[in-house]
């Protein structure tokens, strides 16, 4: 574990308790792609199957994989049950076909090994690096975004950038060591956030509502 | 550079 890591899982935590946080304060799910937060329960689910196969890492990690399954179905239920009338399916539009067709392709082609897990895996990878698109096509269909959500936007990119420069320090730290599938749809993954990172820091962060220009 | 799966990130 080194800091970079750390940080970004603590700012993947801090996203889902700013989500949490949105959803309870307002009793609203508006504005969040219920498509973007059921491909995270399926990324978690596929990922974490090493819960049950006994590679224990640590005890952190393991409370870690549970609480991010645990928090997914959670804020799935609040979704789709608790505060139902207030999820519009009609802005929600991105068809999870185009997401899950390819991921899917790519994991049976690009693995470390053709077993269940392993592809498995690999699609939770491709799946995680795209499982922001939903949300982010609804940001620019609606052209606006509460400042709350747009804080738990910033959260969740800042925990993808960070594993960047972890990856970095764990090359030179690690004897050469490299997880190519990890390291290119990570990569993939921080580029998405580019854009909205743009807007958030030159209005957001400047006191300014988050709108797009028309 | 080896490819290795790293097996301890989430």
């Amino acid at each position: 574990m080194n800091l970079f890591r750390l940080v970004a899982d603590l700012s993947h935590l801090a996203s889902i308790f700013i989500l949490l946080h949105k959803i309870q304060t307002t009793r609203s799910c508006r504005g969040i792609s219920i498509k973007t937060q059921l491909l995270y329960v399926l990324v978690f689910v596929t990922r974490y199957l090493d819960l049950f196969t006994g590679d224990f890492v640590s005890i952190y990690n393991s409370v870690m994989k549970l609480f991010f399954i645990g928090s997914s179905c959670y804020i799935i239920y609040l979704m789709r049950i608790k505060y139902k009338p207030t999820n519009d399916p009609s802005i929600d539009t991105f068809r999870l076909e185009y997401i899950l067709g390819p991921t899917a392709v790519l994991a049976l082609i690009f693995n470390y090994k053709f077993t269940f897990l392993e592809v498995l895996w690999a699609f939770s990878i491709y799946l995680e690096a795209v499982a922001i698109l939903p949300q982010l096509f609804m940001l620019q269909r609606t052209g606006e975004a509460e400042t709350i959500t747009t804080h738990y936007l910033a959260a969740l990119g800042i925990y993808r950038g960070l594993y960047i420069p972890n990856w970095i320090y764990r090359y030179f730290t690690e004897g050469g060591a490299i997880d190519p599938i990890a390291v290119v749809a990570g990569i993939v993954q921080t580029a998405l956030y580019v854009d909205f990172f743009y807007v958030y820091f030159t209005k957001v962060l400047q006191g300014q509502k988050f709108e797009l220009p028309a | 550079a080896e490819p290795v799966r790293v097996k301890d990130e989430l």
